[in-house]
């Protein structure tokens, strides 16, 4: 475990808990993707089966419950509790042209042909692509509410923080894999443009709005 | 060094 991980761990944890704060106080889920939120149940459960075979260390083991739970909650949230407010009209991306892909791409390109790398790695090709939903809806309606916008922040700084913390293993530990590396370069820089958004507008105090 | 296959990561 290093210092970037860690934080990067902690940003996802943090988005995910301010995400699930934001529907659960405020009793909607508008401008929220739920198809997003769906691609990242799929991500953790694909990637987590090895969660009752590969002990790691507690913290690993509880962080993946904690990050299936909360994203199971959320869907549950979105799609029945507050199911009034879940705005369907501008979640309209098609998910079926990510998961196909995806899933072809982690057969074609893997570390190892057996199943549960398979998954891995479909997992690890999903997440790459899984917000896309939601910053597409966000084009749509041409903004964002500010928890949103902070939502976003911390779910596209894990990654880039996981960036980091493969060029530390890489130097100090000689690990690399990388499927996950090329996958986290895709991931991260798909928020470039909402990171720029976010520092230009929402650091000021402004709420973040596409230019029209 | 410790290969892809050490999954250790979230």
């Amino acid at each position: 475990m290093n210092i970037f991980r860690l934080v990067g761990d902690l940003s996802h944890l943090l988005a995910i808990f301010v995400l699930l704060l934001k529907i659960w106080k405020s009793r909607s889920c508008a401008g929220v993707s739920g198809k997003s939120q769906i691609l990242f149940a799929l991500v953790f459960i694909t990637r987590y089966l090895d969660l009752f075979t590969n002990f790691i260390s507690v913290y690993n083991s509880l962080m993946k419950v904690i990050f299936i739970a909360s994203t199971v909650a959320t869907v549950y949230l979105m799609y029945i509790k507050f199911k009034a407010t879940y705005d369907s009209n501008h979640d309209t991306f098609r998910i079926e042209f990510l998961v196909v892909p995806v899933g072809g791409l982690a057969f074609l390109v893997n570390h190892d042909f057996t199943p549960l790398e398979i998954l891995w790695t479909f997992s690890i090709y999903l997440e790459s692509v899984a917000i896309l939903p939601q910053l597409f809806m966000i084009s749509k309606t041409g903004e964002a509410e500010t928890i949103t916008s902070h939502y976003l922040f911390a779910l596209g700084s894990y990654r880039a923080l996981y960036l980091l913390n493969w060029i530390y293993r890489y130097y100090f530990e000689g690990y690399f894999d990388l499927i996950a590396v090329v996958a986290g370069c895709v991931q991260t820089i798909l928020y470039c443009d909402f990171f720029y958004l976010y520092i230009t507008k929402v650091m000021w105090g402004k709420k973040l709005s596409l230019p029209a | 060094p410790a290969g892809p296959s050490v999954k250790d990561e979230l």
